[in-house]
């Protein structure tokens, strides 16, 4: 475990506990989009298929099973929970969802480190999980503003997996043969997915207004 | 038959 590595899981869990912190506290989830809250539930789904085989450590556990829970518990809220089901915005949150899902599970077939029923599950989600904000920021170009807690939440899953690109630089040049070809280009493709966010985040931190 | 480092990240 390396300080960026901390930071991006950190940085992830704080994106969770925010979204988690609006839809919980004040009941709205005006801006979410449900769609990318469903497909990460599928990224952890298939990525953490190996909980009970494979143990790591209880800090990875443990984590896992938090973005497993809240996850979950989000779709659930946003699907169930009548008053937060309420604020949601279904007619815009149209994005074709699941057309991102097939192409995703093509190519896990396709390239992969190993070919068994985890791997490619496990490199499935590392593609889904690239392409999984895009209904997101779909929604958030067509309600133009939205409130600074779903801007945070935004930011900060957009920041974690940049966080991740410092880990794999650093055990890169720290660990022999550390490659990992598909996780660093799915990392790269999520990160540069948020670049036009970033830039839009950032001007509203010097100009002091909403998230036009 | 080389053991796959086991995934250790999130």
């Amino acid at each position: 475990m390396n300080i960026f590595r901390l930071a991006g899981d950190m940085t992830h869990l704080a994106s969770v506990l925010v979204l988690l912190l609006k839809i919980h506290t004040i009941k709205s989830c005006a801006g979410v989009s449900l769609r990318t809250q469903e497909l990460y539930a599928i990224v952890f789904a298939t990525r953490y298929l190996d909980i009970f085989t494979s143990f790591v450590s209880v800090y990875n556990t443990f984590m896992k099973l938090v973005f497993l829970g809240s996850s979950f518990s989000i779709v659930w809220y946003m699907r169930y929970h009548k008053a937060v089901h309420r604020t949601y915005d279904r007619e815009q949150d149209t994005f074709r969802h699941w057309f991102l899902v097939l192409p995703c599970l093509v190519l896990a077939l396709l390239i992969h480190e190993k070919f068994t029923f985890l791997e490619v599950l496990w490199t499935f989600s590392l593609y889904l999980e690239a392409v999984a904000i895009l209904p997101q920021l779909v929604l958030l170009q067509r309600t133009r503003n939205i409130d600074n807690l779903t801007g945070q939440y935004i930011f900060l899953l957009g920041g974690y997996r940049g966080l991740y690109i410092l880990n794999w630089i650093y055990r890169y040049f720290t660990e022999p043969h550390f490659v990992h070809w598909i996780t660093w280009i799915a990392g790269l493709v999520q990160t540069l997915l948020y670049a036009d966010f970033f830039y839009y985040y950032f001007l509203r931190f010097i100009g002091g207004r909403g998230v036009e | 038959e080389e053991e796959t480092p086991t995934k250790d990240e999130l």
